[in-house]
């Protein structure tokens, strides 16, 4: 474990647990896209399997908990909860998601490491996770505006994902064999996609005036 | 700490 993962790690943490907060406090999620949070619970699901049958540490298994609990919290409330559910914006949340599922998981039965069920499915998370993100951002082109909890929730997702690379950089150059091209790849993918989002938050920021 | 499935990262 080093410095970069454990920030990472809670930077992401913060980030789900900041949008369930919002949501679970004024009871709504405006400007939240709902297919983001379900690609995510996936992404959770498919990559976490292994939390029974290998254990690493009791943070790892902590951390898996919270981030399975968390994901699949959001998703319910803004499905099922009446209250959050109102205020869910249907008709500008079209993004075709399970097309990106689909082809995840065509890549990862034609890309992965070893090929077992495991380690597909693995993959397969790996690739989701990378362009899980875009409903939502596709959702804030759309809307035009972000209420500042929305905005902190990208920018921690994104900020986690920055960190991630920096800690398989100090990993690549403190452990031999520490190799993976595909964690790699899709990583500094998922960052970019960030980019631009980062760039108008500054952007705002610096000019103190609504994201637009 | 590395699993068996060398997936030892969140």
């Amino acid at each position: 474990m080093n410095i970069f993962r454990l920030a990472g790690d809670m930077t992401h943490m913060f980030s789900v647990l900041v949008l369930l907060l919002k949501i679970h406090t004024i009871k709504s999620c405006a400007g939240v896209s709902v297919k983001t949070q379900e690609l995510y619970a996936i992404v959770f699901a498919t990559r976490y399997l292994d939390i029974f049958t290998s254990f690493v540490s009791i943070y790892n298994t902590f951390m898996k908990l919270v981030f399975l609990g968390s994901s699949f919290s959001i998703v319910w409330y803004m499905r099922y909860h009446k209250a959050v559910h109102r205020t869910y914006d249907r008709e500008q949340d079209t993004f075709r998601h399970w097309f990106l599922v689909l082809s995840c998981l065509l890549l990862a039965l034609l890309i992965h490491e070893k090929f077992t069920f495991l380690e597909v499915l693995w993959t397969f998370s790996l690739y989701l996770e990378a362009v899980a993100i875009l409903p939502q951002l596709v959702l804030l082109q759309r809307t035009r505006n972000i209420d500042n909890l929305t905005g902190q929730y990208i920018f921690l997702l994104g900020g986690y994902r920055g960190l991630y690379i920096l800690n398989w950089i100090y990993r690549y150059f403190t452990e031999p064999h520490f190799v993976h091209w595909i964690t790699w790849i899709t990583g500094l993918v998922q960052t970019l996609l960030y980019a631009d989002f980062f760039y108008y938050y500054f952007l705002s920021w610096k000019n103190n005036k609504k994201l637009n | 700490e590395d699993a068996e499935t060398g997936h030892d990262e969140l």
